[in-house]
């Protein structure tokens, strides 16, 4: 055990429910949703983000294990000891969590007899991230267990816990340093808990955008594939213009690092030279290696020479790889090998005739087109060329997002005749036959 | 207060070495200690438990002792205590 205060250096951390208890009345995306709200305990109030991954590699691996387990502290049956972590440090278990999988597991339940998952799991996670057992009766990190500490949607940390992890953490940006600690403003419970990853549960309806009706944020090919964004959301189409999923998926839960907060993207785009992907969000922007945030990051734009109040679109133009960015009338031309703008910019009236002064956003496609969007339609400039195709613009909704009827999502808009094929592309999908369109990544 | 029984010895001089309030026990020599360090342990265990610091091995500390609780230690290891010349 690494002597304690440790703490991590890292701020983007990973978890991973590795084992899952046997004889639990708690099913696995409970025991899931479980953990991330009580790590989101921690998360919010501490610049730690918290995600969920798929494989071995997590920070902290969650097990239920049971009476000897290869670590030195064997559980011993119910009662007595119930879970322990590790703490943070260069050993390969720091932050890993063991739960005894001979206590009865319970949440929201009346048994006297049974243990609180959510309570154990916000202790243990302390642990986790570097705090050690107080003698203080009314913290999570006192040694016993108290019983339920409540519903983990409005659990609030005791003041002393707060205080002892922001003396190793910080304080999370979102949490107002003038904010009385104990305040009883109102908090936007999120929904019950759910599956934070869980696809087949579908958003209220209210709040999310559709497709075949909105205009967007921002427009990227990212790894060959197109992604729209709009708000908190985005479409993907894979590489042969086929949506993924007729919803729209949550951004922050894929893109993981971007702030939970954020209402949406200005422009992203994908950086020629290391295949990073760049999210701009008004003065400031991330890197992403993959789907993860780097360290460090937002950053301000200034650090492309742009000013601040960010920018509405930026793509990388297959024709010279270097990287166009739009803010209202004016453009910027970078170059992603110097890392600089080029001279003679910001300037007036960009290279391609014929599309439109302001853009929602602009994007490269495979055919070595680049393409122009603004409200709910788009423009086609081919390759080498530099001016937009004639028969421009078209509905991008119909010609991207599988909508027949651009002003709404009718009946044959996934299917039945008629279903028109996007210029240049002859289409392959089944909508001629009445079948539904769907398509699958991976 | 009555003299704790054998086994509930046993038991708390155990509970007490694995929650870092005596040294581990060494595996050839086992635990031997003095009655004063095992009042001192104790007395540690119920102050950091909220309890009265009686350093007797008492009903509510015994109790204590059996609730459902976090494997790690609440204090880092303790130093083997020095004896007295």
């Amino acid at each position: 055990q690494a002597p304690a205060p440790t703490r991590w250096s890292k701020r983007n951390l990973s978890w991973r429910v590795r084992t899952f208890p046997r004889a639990s009345s708690l099913g696995r995306d409970t025991v899931r949703a479980l953990m991330h709200y009580a790590l989101k305990v921690w998360s919010d109030i501490t610049p730690l983000n918290f995600h969920e991954v798929a494989g071995s590699t997590a920070d902290i691996q969650i097990d239920f294990s049971k009476a000897e387990h290869n670590d030195r502290y064997p559980f011993d049956g119910p009662g007595g000891t119930v879970a322990h972590a590790f703490f943070p440090g260069d050993h390969h278990t720091a932050g890993d969590t063991h739960f005894d999988d001979d206590e009865a597991w319970t949440f929201r339940s009346s048994d006297a007899h049974g243990m609180d998952l959510f309570a154990v799991a916000v202790h243990e996670f302390g642990h986790a991230i570097g705090l050690s057992h107080v003698a203080a009766t009314h913290s999570i990190m006192q040694p016993y267990y108290q019983g339920p500490v409540g519903d983990p949607l409005h659990y609030g940390l005791p003041y002393a816990d707060r205080v002892r992890v922001w003396q190793l953490y910080g304080v999370r940006e979102s949490v107002s340093p003038t904010a009385q600690p104990d305040s009883t403003e109102p908090r936007e419970p999120p929904h019950l808990p759910e599956p934070p990853d869980n696809r087949s549960s579908t958003p209220t309806q209210r709040d999310v955008p559709h497709r075949c009706t909105t205009h967007f944020d921002a427009v990227a090919q990212i790894r060959g594939e197109a992604f729209f964004f709009k708000g908190t959301y985005f479409w993907r189409l894979t590489r042969d213009r086929h949506l993924v999923s007729l919803q729209p998926a949550q951004t922050h839960r894929f893109w993981r690092g971007l702030p939970l907060h954020l209402d949406g993207v200005d422009a992203v785009y994908e950086r020629t030279t290391d295949h990073k992907i760049v999210f701009f969000k008004g003065d400031r922007y991330w890197v992403f290696k993959d789907t993860h945030a780097e360290e460090g990051f937002p950053r301000p734009v200034s650090d492309f020479g742009l000013p601040p109040g960010g920018v509405d679109a930026a793509f990388s133009w297959a024709h010279n790889d270097k990287t166009y960015f739009f803010k209202g009338q004016l453009y910027w031309r970078y170059d992603e090998h110097t890392r600089r703008m080029d001279p003679g910019h910001p300037a007036q009236s960009p290279p391609w005739r014929g599309v439109p002064s302001t853009l929602d956003d602009a994007m490269r496609w495979s055919d070595g087109a680049a393409y122009f969007f603004r409200g709910r339609e788009y423009w086609k400039v081919p390759d080498s060329e530099l001016a937009a195709a004639p028969g421009y613009p078209q509905s991008t909704a119909r010609d991207w997002l599988a909508c027949r009827d651009p002003q709404g999502d009718s009946a044959g808009a996934e299917g039945g005749a008629g279903a028109h094929a996007p210029p240049g592309q002859h289409d392959h999908s089944h909508s001629e036959d009445g079948y539904q369109v769907c398509a699958c990544s991976s | 207060a009555p003299a704790p029984r054998a086994e509930d010895l046993s038991l708390g001089v155990e509970w007490l070495s694995r929650f870092g309030y005596l040294p581990p026990a060494d595996p050839a020599a086992g635990q031997l200690q003095t009655q004063e360090e095992l009042a001192k342990a104790i007395a540690a265990m119920q102050r950091f438990a909220g309890l009265e610091a009686t350093g007797v091995l008492d009903e509510a500390t015994l109790a204590l002792m059996k609730t459902p609780r976090c494997s790690l230690p609440d204090l880092p290891a303790a130093a083997p205590f020095r004896r007295r010349r």
